[in-house]
């Protein structure tokens, strides 16, 4: 695991995050509910905690899903290629590119379409980023930087939580058996490995 | 494009899902492409290491060439450490297939430090062990 430069974090007084998405994309409850499961990953294994709000400007954390140039110099690059990008604490954007083609329930690693990105996989990653993890070398782990389209990864692996963890500290309730060092499923026919 | 269930992908869409090319496909014509030689968009392909890190202190994007230099070749080996390549500084088929696939827009590296396996000591990337007999 690795931290951004300086190592950031969310100061001690704001451990109770709230996020909010951005009401311009009109995004449906299912799709919502697809981030309140990546933040829970998150939380079990800290002392955080993550509230939904529909106070937007208000909240700690804010995602939203754009196309191309969205104003932060960091323009997304259409189908496939770079598919989100999040800023360290306390910034709290999340930004997901909008040209991809999110699947946001059932196993994508069945889908016809090469293309497919699981979008709970790359919220889990996002929210390490918010959180002020870095990348890591390690390919079980969630904050390593790359996915394949059609592939699930959703399940923290050891490398992220002693990441996180030595940010914030166990959650008390954290039973370290219940985290996989098997958390991919793959269906990627585009690497010839 | 949301798909609230995989079986919701409507059927038109997929028989065109094959022929889809992801931002970064065309690099994969580089392969092969040795230190020394010159190839056409060998420049977007430095775009692509700086953008993530892998060539700090840069001129301006607009201002790299399509020659395969030290810098290319150095940024090509610290981004194999990184993913656990074989770390050749050549633009072979597994790097490439790597460099393609999607990901985060996050840099690996940030001001020319990164916590990722090319920023460990050399001993910590030595697939070589030295053991002692007691």
């Amino acid at each position: 695991y690795s931290y951004f430069p300086g190592q950031p974090v969310w100061p001690e007084s704001r451990r109770d995050l709230t996020y909010a998405f951005d009401p311009s994309n009109g995004l449906t409850d299912t799709v919502k509910s697809v981030f309140t499961s990546a933040f829970a990953r998150w939380s079990e294994v800290t002392p955080l905690t993550f509230t939904q709000t529909d106070s937007y400007n208000g909240a700690d954390i804010r995602i939203g899903f754009y196309n191309g140039d969205h104003g932060d110099g960091e323009p997304f690059d259409g189908i496939l290629g770079t598919l989100a990008h999040a800023f360290s604490p306390p910034s709290g954007r999340f930004h997901l590119d909008d040209a991809e083609e999110w699947v946001v329930s059932g196993d994508v690693t069945t889908s016809s379409l090469t293309s497919a990105i699981d979008m709970e996989s790359v919220a889990v990653h996002e929210i390490g980023h918010l959180l002020g993890l870095g990348h890591s070398s390690v390919e079980e782990a969630i904050m390593y930087p790359t996915i394949p389209s059609r592939t699930k990864k959703v399940q923290l692996a050891s490398d992220d939580v002693q990441g996180i963890q030595s940010l914030y500290g166990a959650n008390p309730n954290y039973n370290p058996s219940s985290t996989s060092t098997e958390s991919t499923q793959q269906n990627d026919t585009s690497d010839a490995h | 494009r949301f798909f609230p269930n995989i079986t919701s992908i409507p059927p038109w869409l997929q028989p065109n899902s094959t022929a889809v090319q992801g931002a970064w496909d065309s690099f994969k014509k580089f392969g092969g492409c040795h230190p020394g030689e010159k190839s056409d968009g060998l420049s977007k392909l430095k775009n692509y290491f700086h953008y993530f890190g892998y060539i700090p202190n840069s001129p301006p994007s607009s201002n790299f060439t399509d020659d395969f230099d030290d810098e290319l070749e150095s940024a090509i080996k610290t981004y194999q450490k990184n993913f656990n390549l074989n770390v050749t500084g050549e633009l072979d088929e597994q790097t490439l297939n790597h460099i393609t696939r999607p990901r985060c827009g996050n840099a690996d590296i940030v001001n020319g430090t990164t916590s990722m396996n090319s920023g460990k000591s050399t001993s910590l990337n030595s697939k070589h062990f030295h053991s002692v007999q007691h």
